[in-house]
């Protein structure tokens, strides 16, 4: 659908914001980079990175990124 | 009833996250 569409696009972008380096994956240090730039601490990071990292591999693959950022929009429009 | 959701991470955190993002996203030129 056009909404699911949207949604992958916002996704994307936001995942190039913390892949600077455009490596394809997010590492743990692209997340402690983020310190300073968003308005979260370092543990709040640390938290946010080990729970999109569904796997625990260490890297976030676009694919779990986007997982992650559609289960926070549905329960954004579900509130 | 929040006390369901296991995990370190509260939802309020991956939402700030995410929204921060975003808000990035829009603000940069």
């Amino acid at each position: 659908s056009g909404a699911q569409l949207d949604m992958l696009a916002k996704a994307q972008e936001c995942f190039q914001i913390c892949d600077v380096e455009g490596k394809g994956f997010i590492a743990r240090c692209d997340m402690q980079r983020l310190h300073g730039e968003l308005p979260l601490s370092l543990e709040e990071l640390e938290n946010v990175f080990d729970t999109l990292d569904a796997d625990g591999n260490g890297s976030l693959t676009p694919e779990e990124f986007s997982t992650g950022f559609s289960q926070f929009l549905l329960g954004r429009t579900a509130s | 009833d929040p006390s369901m959701k296991a995990g370190a991470t509260s939802e309020g955190v991956l939402a700030n996250f995410f929204n921060s993002l975003l808000s990035k996203k829009t603000g940069s030129p």
